[in-house]
């Protein structure tokens, strides 16, 4: 029963304010950190495409699905983001481990050849990211003291 | 105010800034980013700049300005994207609210948080008075929003950093950042409505204000946010068609509600009352979204149970919390004195006068009441009831509710009031109809009691057509609105399915029969 | 009618918390791992 009531004149005014600044809305990005490598960028993509992200992909089971490669590339480009924390916890998951020294991701080889209280020393995996690949290290000296 | 540059203050600052842009995007991403901070201090002490507060005060003015000039600058630049303009933007805000961060982190010693806190709130109404003066003065229409939304947003990110010294002045960079967006509200400055939407939404702050502030000390400060919003809103909201504009804002709103009722439903229980005082009341979906949030560890019995016995359910007898001094709006205070000595004697009936004389403020239809007192009345009386029924040992129910003083003056509200009136009054009892808990009870065996007493089909229809209202939105719908509901179309005492207006139109009948199935 | 509540892009059946990943007021769906800042250990932060 309360019917129409009409806008009075400081509201009409505060309504053009609104309207005018409603063709310049806030996008998500406005409100986080500049990425140094993958800024979102909403682009249009064919309808068929999947426009959704994929149910449960912030979770660390489909982290742990992902391919080690794909998990480096996670790690190093977006970092300081839950992305990163979970391809770290996943790379772990493979028995990984990250170089706090040389900013890379270990893993053995084989037995290590000396393990004491500062380091172990064999021969590893290791990836590479500035070639962008695995290879592997013979003699290298893990020190304990650059463990993550 | 406008600052005068007497001795090249400004050049100097601008200079400085310059060069702390540079530092930051070069230099700060190294391994020992506070050494690069300790000599920009000195040089900012060498030119001046923290020789006192004057000075201070033109450096954040000039450098805030030189951020928001940028942010214009950038977007008229027809040679780059707008995504591109907002990141060169971000090039100079980013490096600003760094310094900003740095020098509240860092000044005074570790534990004076009054020094820290004193030049946050100083950085923050500075902006404030430049983000007003522009939009009232400067661009008006074309204001643009996203400089300041940048600087407000990562500001607070920065002060939210893991750091020992942050923490211990957070509760203090929240209330900062309440005060700062309290005076931006929307009807202060409507031009940034939709970033100060984001700004309070923010996961980070809502984290911070509603979940990491011990004894939930946050709660009190984002109602006040929300109401603000609200506030805002209502005048738009109060007719069925909504611009573009205001839908969009409206459906922010409502996005906002969700997170709350998902994942703070007793912030929504405790503050309901408040809300529920400036939301329209045409507004019937977004009440009822805070309306049905119930507490977390509260087990809600299936409203459709058959034979549901409401007053035997656990909770059923404890009162909620309501964080509104409701009490307050019962003005002025001859007439609450005037209400109380009625409750108790039961006496004089020229009460009704004058409680008929204070809830009408005009004439004009449609905003004839006064809502919040309305609302206030209602539940001010019905807790005397409630407590007033537990003295003599009993519960509500229909034959305890009834004759009595509080009774009186609900039976006199709805017989006595206009459409509008009695509409309003029906909707103060509506709103406290929640999860189970004694204001559900008490108010929902007075619905009922008022719905069998009267002899006026037009009420009883009207009492139907507010809870109908309430139900045929899209979810959610409060626990205590349907188990009023089903009790009033199962329950042959109301002789519900007799009223000619049940049969009113085939879709209105339709409409209750399938309630009634889902009932039976 | 109002506005039906479980198309504006929130998971209201999640058993976990909606605010840390909110995706803000005027988002149509939550924000993605790779948005959301982490405290992450000072190491990982390679730049």
């Amino acid at each position: 029963p309360l019917g129409q009531l009409t806008l009075q004149k400081e509201h009409q005014i505060q309504f053009q304010l609104m309207e005018a600044t409603f063709y310049h809305m806030p996008q998500p990005c406005d409100s986080e950190r500049l990425r140094n490598y993958l800024q979102r960028q909403p682009v249009q993509t064919p309808p068929h495409y999947p426009q959704q992200q994929l149910p449960h992909s912030d979770t660390f089971e489909f982290f742990q699905r992902l391919s080690t490669e794909t998990l480096f590339f996670i790690f190093y480009y977006m970092e300081g983001t839950k992305a990163q924390y979970l391809a770290a916890k996943a790379l772990k998951k493979q028995s990984w481990r990250f170089h706090t020294k040389y900013m890379m991701w270990f893993q053995r080889h084989e037995e290590p050849k000396i393990i004491n209280e500062e380091y172990e020393q064999g021969t590893y995996i290791y990836f590479d990211y500035e070639k962008w690949g695995q290879r592997k290290k013979e003699g290298f000296t893990f020190e304990y003291k650059y463990l993550e | 105010t406008d600052v005068v540059d007497t001795d090249g203050f400004a050049e100097k600052t601008e200079h400085l800034f310059r060069h702390w842009v540079y530092t930051y995007h070069n230099e700060m991403n190294g391994r020992d980013p506070v050494k690069y901070f300790g000599s920009f201090v000195n040089r900012m002490n060498f030119l001046g700049v923290l020789k006192g507060d004057e000075q201070l005060t033109k450096f954040f003015t000039i450098a805030t300005k030189m951020c928001i000039e940028a942010s214009y600058r950038n977007l008229a630049d027809t040679t780059i994207t707008q995504a591109i303009a907002k990141t060169k933007t971000y090039h100079w805000i980013d490096a600003y609210v760094r310094l900003i961060a740095l020098l509240v982190r860092h000044s005074g010693d570790g534990s004076n948080s009054n020094t820290k806190l004193n030049l946050l709130n100083k950085v923050l109404g500075i902006v404030v008075g430049i983000l007003l003066q522009d939009q009232e003065q400067l661009h008006g229409a074309n204001f643009q929003q996203f400089g300041y939304q940048r600087i407000f947003i990562m500001l607070f990110l920065e002060l939210s950093a893991h750091d020992a010294i942050l923490e211990n002045i957070s509760v203090g960079v929240v209330t900062a950042f309440c005060h700062t967006y309290h005076m931006l509200r929307p009807a202060n400055a409507p031009g940034f409505c939709y970033a100060w939407l984001e700004l309070i939404s923010n996961r980070v702050f809502l984290g911070r204000i509603l979940a990491m502030i011990p004894q939930q000390k946050g709660w009190f400060m984002y109602s006040q946010l929300l109401i603000d919003l609200f506030k805002y809103l209502a005048p738009f909201l109060r007719n069925a068609e909504l611009a573009k504009p205001v839908t969009v804002l409206y459906k922010g709103t409502l996005r906002v509600l969700l997170v709350l009722l998902h994942d703070f439903p007793e912030f929504l229980c405790d503050y309901h009352f408040g809300f529920c005082d400036v939301i329209p009341p045409n507004c019937i979906q977004m009440r009822n979204l805070i309306l049905s949030a119930y507490p977390r560890n509260m087990r809600l019995p299936d409203p459709f149970t058959p034979n549901l016995k409401v007053s035997t359910l656990a909770d059923i007898t404890t009162p909620p919390r309501i964080c509104t001094n409701y009490t307050a709006a019962i003005q002025p205070a001859s007439f609450k004195k005037d209400l109380d000595s009625y409750l108790k004697q039961r006496a004089p009936v020229t009460f009704f006068a004058e409680l008929k004389r204070n809830l009408q403020i005009s004439n004009e239809p449609g905003s004839r009441y006064n809502i919040p007192l309305m609302n206030a009345l209602v539940l001010y009386v019905g807790t005397q009831a409630i407590a007033h029924i537990r003295l003599k040992n009993q519960v509500p129910s229909k034959q305890t509710v009834a004759s009595s003083a509080h009774m009186d003056i609900f039976q006199n509200l709805a017989v006595d009031s206009d459409n509008e009136g009695r509409y309003l009054f029906l909707n103060a009892i509506a709103n406290q109809l929640r999860y189970p808990n004694s204001h559900t009870h008490y108010f929902s065996c007075t619905l009922l009691y008022l719905f069998h007493e009267t002899n006026s089909e037009a009420i009883q229809e009207q009492i139907t057509r507010v809870l109908l209202e309430r139900l045929i939105v899209n979810r959610p719908h409060p626990w205590g609105l349907l188990i009023t509901f089903i009790e009033l179309i199962k329950n042959p005492e109301y002789e519900f399915w007799k009223h000619d207006f049940v049969h009113c139109a085939p879709e209105i009948e339709k409409l209750f029969e399938s309630v009634a199935r889902s009932c039976m | 009618m109002g506005q039906d509540l479980t198309a504006l892009g929130l998971n209201l059946n999640s058993s976990e918390n909606l605010y840390p990943s909110f995706g803000g007021p005027f988002a149509d769906a939550p924000a993605r791992p790779q948005d959301i800042d982490y405290n992450v250990p000072p190491e990982y932060v390679i730049n």
